[in-house]
């Protein structure tokens, strides 16, 4: 069997809010449409609930235990062993890698280079507008700009007229057509910047959650038998300028109701913003013929809690924080072949369009993990799958943690 | 039957309260680790010395442990772990096969 193009999609902070994991609140139509044509994983967990962490972790197929990495300063090559990622088992077999956005954490935990050139074929591309990500660029009441969590912008009004994942999303269109009629297989892959905080999104996806429909997380409470030592503060949600006013005590808060309802409405239209980036992103797949011939996965590094437990963000061992969405689209395997001209992936824009219902195709209920991502890939798109790591494994620089879940795709799951 | 798969994950923490770093200590200030399994029905979690220069940890230093059973709690909010169950585990452990 040849082997299948890989189109990668991360999102970052994701959670499972998506109308194909079940919530009923989120308008995903584009993801909604991919899972409808793919397998999905409902429950999959993140081996650390932190950016880098779980991202060095998933890429290498190692646990952080092994990878050494609880916090973004150091680079497994020189911290703890060689590891093979990925995107570098395709590209020493023969595949032309590419990384678009945010796949390996920037900075220290992947060299300040995202692992080039071990992992890609030509260096990363980043989105210029990012580095105004943490600047003052939200207007707020006083009409002044400031550094806020809440930052729906008039894109025009944007540096350079745009944001991150649209740049992201036009880089990887660009990169598509470059390799639509070249027979070198490709390994894409895209991360984008949202729903992580802030959330600086194109104004209009407001629209999509009128704050009067919103409502806060069912347990908002920090439950009493929590141990202290498993509670997230949120501090990164804490500095930002907007929380700062609210004079928030530490460590507990609780932050206003009406803010909550607003942050709850800021990330819900994040997925959306990012959403319709993957559609796309997925559309453009389609237009040039490479949706017969390309695998698509689309997972995130760790969720987000809403409010939940009373608190917000990541960082803890919550199943809000550590579940992630996993969908595997297979051309042959998750669906059939499609008839001539019939498109599989028409871009879908939740701010016109009324509501699709997608039914998914194919479910798995079991337990997986983000260390399973890479040798289930490998296999899928026609390589070898790294072999299983023995208990100790620092010196090996090709072996997986977690297991190649192929078999799932070829049987129903019982029990 | 598909046999019932387990997931780890694993998060650190610089103290028992929560402070300024809690959500994101550096390597040297790490000194609890917390894991958890997470099955179709329950997650336990136990939090455990951690030591960063060595990377061990110490399965006897026990800061803390959550145990949520989710058929009657998927938000995981009632906390059911006791460490009297947890030491008597901990006790038949080892002379387990």
């Amino acid at each position: 069997r040849g082997r299948r193009n890989v189109l990668f999609i991360m999102a970052d902070d994701l959670r499972t809010s998506l109308g194909c994991y079940g919530d009923s609140v989120v308008k995903s139509p584009n993801i909604d449409q991919l899972a409808s044509k793919s397998q999905v994983f409902l429950n999959t967990y993140a081996q650390q609930a932190v950016c880098a962490p779980s991202r060095t972790s998933m890429l290498t197929s190692r646990r952080p235990d092994t990878t050494r990495l609880y916090d973004f300063n150091s680079y497994w090559r020189t911290h703890s062993g060689n590891y093979t990622t990925l995107p570098q088992h395709f590209k020493s077999n023969g595949y032309f890698t590419m990384s678009v956005g945010k796949v390996f954490h920037p900075g220290i935990a992947s060299n300040h280079s995202d692992d080039y050139p071990y992992s890609w074929s030509i260096p990363a591309y980043h989105p210029a507008s990012f580095r105004f990500e943490k600047q003052k660029m939200c207007k707020g009441e006083d009409g002044k700009l400031h550094a806020n969590l809440l930052c729906a912008v008039n894109v025009t009004e944007q540096p350079g007229g745009t944001l991150p994942d649209l740049e992201s999303t036009d880089e990887a269109v660009r990169l598509l057509k470059s390799r639509a009629n070249n027979d070198v297989p490709f390994f894409l892959a895209v991360g984008f910047h949202k729903p992580h905080i802030p959330f600086r999104i194109p104004q209009e996806y407001l629209s999509l959650y009128p704050i009067d429909q919103m409502t806060l997380a069912p347990d908002p409470n920090v439950p009493t038998l929590l141990p202290p030592v498993a509670y997230n503060p949120w501090t990164d949600v804490r500095r930002r300028d907007d929380v700062q006013k609210l004079n928030i005590s530490f460590p507990y808060g609780p932050i206003p109701k009406d803010f909550q309802l607003r942050i709850r409405q800021h990330y819900y239209a994040a997925v959306s913003y990012m959403d319709a980036q993957v559609g796309r992103l997925l559309s453009t797949l389609d237009e040039l013929g490479l949706a017969e011939s390309t695998m698509v996965v689309f997972t995130s590094d760790h969720g987000w809690s809403l409010g939940e437990h009373g608190e917000w963000a990541k960082y803890s061992n919550f199943d809000v924080s550590t579940r992630v969405p996993l969908i595997f689209y297979i051309p042959g395997v998750t669906t059939r072949h499609h008839r001539l001209g019939e498109s599989t992936f028409p871009f879908i824009d939740a701010l016109t369009q009324s509501e699709l219902i997608f039914k998914n195709d194919k479910v798995i209920r079991n337990m997986v993990e983000l260390v399973d991502v890479f040798p289930t890939v490998s296999y899928m798109a026609g390589l070898r799958a790294p072999k299983p790591c023995p208990d100790i494994s620092f010196q090996e620089e090709l072996c997986t943690e977690g297991d190649n879940l192929a078999y799932t795709f070829r049987h129903r799951e019982r029990g | 039957v598909d046999e019932e798969d387990i997931a780890f994950s694993q998060y650190p923490r610089p103290a028992e309260t929560p402070q300024e770093n809690s959500d994101l200590p550096d390597l040297n200030d790490i000194r609890i680790m917390g894991y958890s399994l997470r099955s179709w029905d329950y997650r336990y979690t136990l939090w455990l010395g951690f030591n960063p220069k060595t990377f061990q940890v110490n399965v006897s230093d026990v800061h803390a442990g959550e145990l949520y059973m989710l058929a009657t709690d998927p938000g995981q909010d009632k906390n059911l772990f006791s460490d009297s169950e947890h030491s008597v585990m901990m006790r038949k452990l080892p002379s387990l096969p």
